[in-house]
């Protein structure tokens, strides 16, 4: 996965993802896909979660998932969350929960109580860096004033990181994450930040919005065969959109 | 095709807006409604693809051997249990949404908490 924050010259808030699943999930030799990929594609929906005929928040989703991976709570925070891989993963997590351990949250369901019941950003980020979780993640979280975007990387217990996009004077306009400790290199074979760091670069504050921050996204490898959509939020409008990724040949499967 | 990692760049302009047929539709979830409800609108008309995909991912653990049938078996018959120990309003959506699709239980349960699963 690829989750991007950022602003662009007038201040406006945007936040982005590829949503990247499947992989080393059956391999399809002869139409060079991910099996499971190509299934998830055609279950994917934006969801707009409504009380009292009232728009309160909007996801995307693959349907019979009822969690969060992507979503807005319009004019107050949009939110990704990318996988973080740890030998202290949710398997240990789930473990110590069939044992009768309850204290930790489930990933999915913690961010949809988020985009449910947090009333601002500094709210938001509050419960995803400190409410204890069943497996690790990142979380990616994006506000309406200048400057608010973090990555909270998360251990089970708390967050172990919490990086604002401020704290980096050199590209302070956005902040990028994909499935790697920021302050640690990610694995060579799959090297997805560089990459989009450097379309990012070409496109520079001034082509910040909408269609330049999916151009960034549907650049290879950010772009790859596990990509199934690509979602685009601006938080202060309250605008969600969500398009199905296909990558051609030539491509890289991850 | 490809070459050798790391992957250079690509970087791309002009893609947007993509072909509408790509465009993701919007559906209601209305949370007025009772959880075992909210979903069933849904899911009934995407039954299908739904299915489809767990097929698929059966089909791929399959894959790995005879054995495998058992841990099949074991989601479809005793994993539904877990849905009375999540948190609420979720165990009572996963349940509604299983009624609806007339997929085991179980099997939407496990596909709920795939990450926690699989993160390691």
């Amino acid at each position: 996965c690829t989750s991007i924050v950022g602003q662009d010259l007038n201040g406006r808030m945007y936040h982005a993802r590829n949503l990247d699943f499947g992989l080393f999930l059956g391999w399809d030799i002869k139409n060079n896909t991910w099996e499971i990929t190509e299934k998830l594609r055609p279950t994917i929906r934006i969801l707009e979660f409504q009380r009292s005929g009232k728009t309160l928040y909007k996801t995307v989703n693959y349907l019979g998932y009822i969690g969060v991976l992507t979503g807005i709570r319009p004019g107050v925070f949009t939110l990704t969350m990318n996988e973080r891989f740890n030998i202290d993963g949710g398997f240990v997590g789930i473990f110590e929960w069939l044992l009768g351990n309850h204290t930790g949250q489930w990933m999915s369901f913690l961010t949809r109580d988020t985009l449910e019941q947090a009333a601002s950003y500094d709210d938001a980020k509050d419960r995803l860096a400190n409410t204890p979780m069943l497996a690790p993640a990142y979380y990616i979280l994006g506000g309406t004033k200048p400057g608010q975007g973090c990555v909270i990387t998360r251990s089970r217990q708390k967050a172990i990181d919490v990086w604002e996009m401020s704290s980096q004077p050199a590209n302070s306009w956005y902040i990028l994450e994909t499935n790697y400790d920021h302050w640690k290199k990610p694995m060579f074979l799959d090297d997805r930040r560089t990459p989009a760091n450097k379309c990012m670069q070409k496109l520079t504050q001034k082509g910040m919005g909408i269609a330049g921050i999916y151009d960034v996204l549907s650049s290879k490898p950010v772009l790859n065969k596990l990509t199934t959509y690509t979602a685009l939020m601006q938080v202060d409008s309250g605008h969600l959109e969500c398009w199905l990724q296909y990558c051609p040949d030539p491509c890289y499967p991850f | 095709s490809a070459q050798v990692p790391p992957f250079t760049e690509k970087c791309v302009q002009g893609t947007y807006p993509p072909d509408l047929s790509r465009k993701v539709p919007t559906v209601i979830i209305n949370l007025d409604l009772k959880p075992q409800d909210r979903w069933t609108h849904v899911v009934k008309d995407m039954k299908p693809q739904i299915e489809d995909l767990l097929v698929a991912f059966k089909s791929f653990i399959r894959d790995f051997g005879n054995w495998t049938e058992a841990i099949i078996k074991l989601v479809d018959n005793d994993f539904g249990y877990l849905a009375d120990e999540l948190p609420a309003p979720y165990g009572d959506e996963l349940k509604g949404i299983a009624t609806a699709s007339g997929l085991p239980l179980g099997e939407v349960v496990l596909y709920n908490i795939f990450y926690e699963i699989f993160t390691v």
